[in-house]
């Protein structure tokens, strides 16, 4: 994704910052989530995923100015974890077209002016 | 059209829930929606269940005989209302409480609490979302959520987001404009309740930008359906 032409500049200080102090901030995230892990290794791995949402989270932030966006009950799992146990949408919207373009199912258009 | 509307301050929405780790959120989506048609038609907001459908629907989709909903494994919303209308109805979260694990079916037919009469699929056009939203309530939709891990609030408008749907959320309602702290800029937008718990997003809920510079953000407007309950007195 190539950056927005017109790019909120948060400060930068704020940036570095998260990245030095990421295990500060994992910290206070499994405590404020009560997140346990199994063992040092599981620790380990948590982190460096908490490290690259960081760096997610910045990036959404660059690409979504109107939102507010950091560290949330899903910062310690991948973006296919968080897809695999969180979501569950089953099919994609071409195949649901297909399936109501013309179905008995159409919604009637409703009036909407006045 | 009103130029807001939001149906938690007529009462049709129950709580935030929590799907937790089970790819079931089609079935809230679908409960979420019936449960505000039934409150349309009774006049009673029954809190519904989802872990009947995570047990007991396996309604595969005429137009596509393999995807079929699965419990913690995926579903969709509109093969949930048909599998309503063929099995009589919901439950109530009470009777048929969440454990977010697929579980032999229990569904009992002498305790539903809310029939489906039918249901609609709603063209991509933001007037007529609108419109079945405040005539039918709350609307069942599916969204791309690759925004969501990190979102903690505000009115989320990426400039640039996929429109593949992998997320099924219950709209609720719209604003005209949120207001933005990094923006400075006033947007209207979409009112979405998630089953994420209340610890995620603004109190479980999440804002995203709407109207005709923006149309179907993350494929928002895509998926839409609304579901009408049979009236009991």
């Amino acid at each position: 994704l190539e950056d927005p032409l017109i790019e909120q500049v948060v400060g930068g200080d704020a940036e570095n910052e998260l990245e030095l102090n990421a295990e500060a901030h994992f910290a206070s995230f499994v405590r404020r989530f009560g997140k346990s892990y199994r063992d040092a290794d599981e620790h380990a791995h948590r982190l460096s995923v908490f490290r690259d949402n960081l760096r997610r989270a910045r990036r959404h932030q660059r690409l979504d100015p109107s939102a507010v966006h950091g560290i949330t009950k899903f910062s310690d799992l991948t973006p296919d974890e968080f897809r695999e146990r969180f979501l569950g949408l089953r099919k994609s919207r071409r195949s649901f077209l297909k399936g109501i373009s013309g179905s008995a199912h159409d919604a009637p258009a409703l009036p909407t002016d006045g | 059209l009103p130029t807001e509307f939001d149906w938690r301050e007529h009462g049709a929405v129950g709580p935030v829930k929590d799907q937790g780790s089970c790819g079931s959120c089609w079935s809230f989506s679908t409960s979420g929606a019936l449960e505000g048609a039934n409150y349309l038609a009774t006049g009673k907001l029954e809190v519904l269940s989802e872990q009947q459908l995570v047990d007991c629907d396996h309604e595969c989709d005429p137009s596509e005989p393999r995807a079929c909903d699965a419990g913690c494994n995926g579903g969709l919303m509109t093969t949930a209302f048909s599998y309503l209308a063929k099995a009589g109805g919901l439950e109530t979260e009470k009777d048929y409480p969440y454990t977010g694990r697929n579980s032999a079916c229990k569904f009992d037919k002498s305790k539903i609490a809310a029939q489906v009469k039918n249901f609609s699929t709603v063209a991509i056009d933001e007037d007529q979302i609108a419109a079945n939203l405040v005539k039918h309530g709350p609307l069942a939709i599916g969204i791309n959520a690759v925004f969501m891990q990190t979102y903690i609030g505000g009115v989320s408008c990426p400039y640039i987001c996929g429109r593949h749907l992998d997320h099924g959320v219950l709209l609720v309602g719209y604003g005209s404009a949120g207001y933005a702290p990094l923006r400075f800029k006033e947007k209207p937008y979409w009112i979405i309740k998630n089953s994420w718990g209340e610890n995620w997003g603004e109190s479980g809920y999440y804002k995203i930008c709407r109207g005709p510079h923006v149309k179907n953000k993350c494929g928002v407007d895509s998926m839409v359906s609304t579901v009408t309950a049979i009236h009991t007195s």
